[in-house]
């Protein structure tokens, strides 16, 4: 499903070299709930966007559904991102200027999906998160938490064979934040992937798998 | 040090409103360390714009240290809020365009500090919340976790008297987290007055005291 092997990244920052990743492989199957731990700066955000097709190692491979990832054009890659990844931002990267509904009908434009099911898909999403009153707010016009569930709601709304949430439940109350984790257990079960990055132990004991992340490298 | 009365905001929007705060009331004593914490959506962040003087409230008061807000200027009001407040936003509000170092001199440059101790302090700022490292960096060259402790360390850097942290820790691993709030901690035993917004219990079980919000209102 997702073949991730001696993944690196560097970023070059005039004489010094911060190492964010240092040579991580990962293998997980459909239908698996995974967790990524580790201390801020380890490299998590960083993997999740190699993960996604993001952004680009410096060195190492990625494979999607068997298919390699290197030898790809930037319009496969965007097809790639828009048809089979979901991506819950860990800053959320909402558009401010339109509406709650319109931010999460966004990734369905791509799919020649008529105007009338993008919004009823996008209800659909939003309602799933709890925000069926807010779909005419602006991002600017809610709380962190909301905010953070229409990113969660945008990231479903094209039904993707892996979601990849990058701290989806840190603006969430406890019992907010059960409920999304229950909607990921829900989409693990119809046989999709879900991997979630997460500093809350809670969060990680739910999911069925866990590994940790220390300076750009996977603890055993 | 912060007596709040009855404080309510609505927003109008269109035809509906939102009632946010429904009539919050809190006295905050020097030396404390309170924990706000309620559902996503309560109104704990819109409660601690009011209480920074960073928004006024529909109806309602708000005393600093024995003195109305009300009637103040929106002159002397961003001096409160350059000298007695340090405010740690949900979503940090960086400078995206200046380095680490520069965003925590910022509010130095109001009160007359030289250049050269400005320096000083926000490097001393940034060493007791661990970025030593990330002096050089922007923003968008960080971590989510880094960006929060910038945030952090820039609310510290005039040594204000109130430091109202809106979910402070949201970021962070539990070690960094705990930090953090082993910082607040000692500030608060100098006799300033932290106030943390927090999901985590454990967070509200580390403060002094807590409060929690439901609906626009204090629960008791
Ligand atoms: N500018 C605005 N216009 C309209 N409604 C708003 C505005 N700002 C906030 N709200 C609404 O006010 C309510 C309280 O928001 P607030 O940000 O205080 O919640 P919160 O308790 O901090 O939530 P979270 O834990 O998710 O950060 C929310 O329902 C939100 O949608
Ligand atoms: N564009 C960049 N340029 C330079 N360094 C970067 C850049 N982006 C990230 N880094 C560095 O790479 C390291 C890993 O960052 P990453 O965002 O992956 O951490 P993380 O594990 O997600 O942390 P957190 O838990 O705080 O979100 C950090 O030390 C960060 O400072
Ligand atoms: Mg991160
Ligand atoms: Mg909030």
């Amino acid at each position: 499903m997702i073949s991730a092997v001696q993944l690196t990244k560097e970023y070059r920052m005039g004489e010094s070299t911060v190492h964010a990743l240092r040579g991580v492989s990962l293998q997980v199957a459909a239908g698996e709930l995974l967790a990524i731990m580790g201390p801020s700066g380890s490299g998590k955000s960083t993997l999740m966007h190699l993960i996604g097709c993001l952004d680009t190692p410096t060195t190492g491979s990625l494979s999607l559904d068997g298919e390699p990832v290197a030898g790809l054009s930037e319009e496969q890659l965007a097809v790639i991102r828009n048809r089979k990844i979901g991506f819950v931002f860990q800053q959320f990267n909402l558009l401010s200027r339109i509406t709650v509904l319109e931010n999460v009908t966004t990734p369905l434009m791509y799919g020649g999906v008529g105007w009338r099911e993008r919004g009823q898909r996008a209800e659909e999403a939003l309602d799933r998160v709890g925000l069926s009153d807010r779909l005419r707010h602006r991002p600017t016009e809610l709380s962190g938490g909301q905010r953070q569930r229409v990113a969660i709601a945008r990231a479903l709304v094209t039904r993707p064979s892996i979601i990849l949430a990058d701290e989806p439940t840190g603006a969430l109350d406890q019992e907010t934040g059960r409920a999304i984790l229950d909607l990921f257990a829900a989409i693990c079960a119809e046989g999709k992937t879900v991997i979630v990055v997460t500093h809350d132990p809670q969060v990680g004991a739910f999911c069925g798998r866990r590994v940790a992340l220390r300076d750009g490298l996977l603890e055993e």
